[in-house]
């Protein structure tokens, strides 16, 4: 169970770092 | 169709796996874009979220007793650091160059492989959690088989005492594993051989009582009731297999399998 949190935990900081990402360059397209 | 074959897995894996897609789009299409922010924080917040599962993913493979899981693991913990570091690479480069084209491709190739790796493991995990259901269907297949060699009542209370608990095991662990799956299919013949099995268990016992019964009072019909008797213990392990088939099957196999 805890490698299951743990793969959570890099979803939800993955998931801010490419929702930063994206928007510097969503209003281009 | 869906690409993930667990809820659990696709609940993790999903969200981001469509916002990766979205960067990539987003980063070819406007490849001479917009400055990039400085992701310096929200990469440092991947790499400690990554050390963790590399720690937890160490402890995982220490404390498993599964061979597979030992031998498969690494190589996924592997890809989740190497992806890190590219993330990390990125980071670096956008400080110094918030236009930087290589920063953009590591950032991409960095996303891609956390989701990948992550994936990867998730999946290794998870087959690994499949075989241990597994090893308990084999324990009742071997029970079945003893079947046709109980010839006394005190025999026949002892197989039950073995049996049960074990058919109850896997019947609640099936069960579980049938309300996870995100194919329908694999999940609908999941239930459909658990049904079969809690109808077949009782009767079986019943045709084994019948065969003692007769064998002890002069043997007249005893070649019948057993061969009723091994009838039945051979459609239950029928269902048992049909259940590990399915439990190995991934949405990926579908093309292949059936």
């Amino acid at each position: 169970e805890l490698i299951l949190e743990a793969a959570k935990g890099i979803m939800a900081a993955s998931s801010a770092l490419v929702r930063a990402a994206n928007a510097a360059q969503r209003e281009l397209i | 169709m869906p690409v993930f074959h667990t809820k659990t897995i696709e609940s993790i894996l999903e969200p981001v796996a469509q916002q990766v897609s979205r960067l990539v789009i987003l980063h070819e299409e406007a490849e001479d874009g917009n400055a990039m922010p400085d992701l310096s924080r929200p990469v440092q917040a991947v790499s400690l979220a990554v050390t963790n599962l590399v720690k937890v993913g160490r402890e995982t493979i220490n404390s498993s007793d599964d061979p597979i899981l030992k031998a498969d693991m690494p190589s996924s913990l592997a890809r989740v650091e190497n992806a890190s570091q590219l993330l990390e690479d990125a980071a670096a480069l956008l400080k110094s160059d918030p236009y930087s084209s290589s920063a953009r491709k590591k950032l991409i190739e960095g996303s891609r492989g956390i989701l990948q790796g992550t994936s990867s493991l998730l999946l290794c995990f998870d087959e690994s959690e499949v075989r241990k259901i597994i090893r308990e269907c084999k324990r009742v297949l071997d029970y079945l088989a003893v079947a046709e060699v109980i010839d006394t009542m005190e025999d026949l209370v002892q197989f039950l005492k073995d049996l049960s608990p074990c058919l109850s095991k896997v019947s609640r662990e099936v069960g579980t594993r049938e309300k996870e799956l995100t194919h329908q299919v694999h999940s609908e013949i999941l239930v459909r051989c658990l049904e079969q099995i809690k109808i077949l268990a009782p009767i079986l016992i019943c045709g084994m009582k019948v065969y003692i019964h007769i064998v002890e009072s002069g043997g007249v019909g005893a070649a019948e009731a057993a061969e009723n008797r091994n009838y039945l213990a051979s459609r239950m392990s029928d269902e048992i297999q049909e259940i590990i088939r399915v439990l190995q099957l991934t949405t990926y196999d579908e093309d292949t399998s059936e």
